[in-house]
């Protein structure tokens, strides 16, 4: 979960 | 998405269209560096790559493809527009850029959160990011005299990143686990190398007088 949201930003 | 990250893409999509607009309406690219754009282009090359492999919303991919697309059109206008490409001072924007791009691939490969493909071009994006912004510094202390336009550019481009550190901050306040200290010391940094400019632009806005950087 963490590591998906990893690069979730521009 | 909370509203500070929400304001720093705002502010750094306002930035290049203040910019394409710019170049677009007056045909001129005089104060720009192409040197920065370049680096910006890589910037946005390396770091959506996974565009075509993850998608986390419409969002998301919209703003990388505009990012994407106005960067790239940046440096064709200034490279091979017939008109904009006359008004490029390429003999004030001599930073040699490419002793930015080795540095940051070599750190990257030394300093990533994981050892892939995608993820060391990521983290190198990162720290590009951090210093893309010198040869525009440089070429606006040289040209000294900074048309509102590209003094504009600079600030947005600045406070885009002063407001992702507050998105950190309070994804870090909000989700478990959100550590990412490599992005973070980036975008300081980065945030960091804008404080002086701030600093002269505040000053010529509060005393409204022309923006004048000291040699």
């Amino acid at each position: 979960e963490t590591d998906q949201n990893a690069h979730d930003e521009l | 998405m909370n509203i500070f990250r929400l304001a720093g893409d705002m502010t750094h999509l306002a930035s290049v269209l203040v910019l394409l607009l710019k170049i677009h309406t007056i045909k001129s690219c005089a104060g720009v560096s192409l040197k920065t754009q370049e680096l910006y282009a890589i910037v946005f090359a390396t770091r959506y790559l996974d565009i075509f492999t993850s998608f986390y919303s419409i969002y998301n991919t919209l703003m990388k493809l505009i990012f994407l697309g106005s960067s790239f059109s940046i440096v064709w206008y200034m490279r091979y527009h017939k008109t904009v490409r006359r008004t490029y001072d390429r003999e004030q924007d001599t930073f040699r850029h490419w002793f930015l791009v080795l540095p940051c691939l070599l750190l990257a490969l030394l300093i990533h959160e994981k050892f892939t493909f995608l993820e060391v071009l990521w983290t190198f994006s990162l720290y590009l990011e951090a210093v893309a912004i010198l040869p525009q510094l440089v070429l606006l202390q040289r040209t000294r005299n900074i048309d509102n336009l590209t003094g504009q550019y600079v600030f947005l481009l600045g406070g885009y990143r002063g407001f992702y550190i507050l998105n950190w901050i309070y994804r870090y306040l909000t989700e478990p686990h959100f550590v990412h200290w490599i992005t973070w010391i980036a975008g300081l940094v980065q945030t960091l190398l804008y404080a002086d400019f701030f600093y002269y632009y505040f000053q010529s806005w509060k005393n409204n007088k022309k923006l004048q950087l000291p040699a």
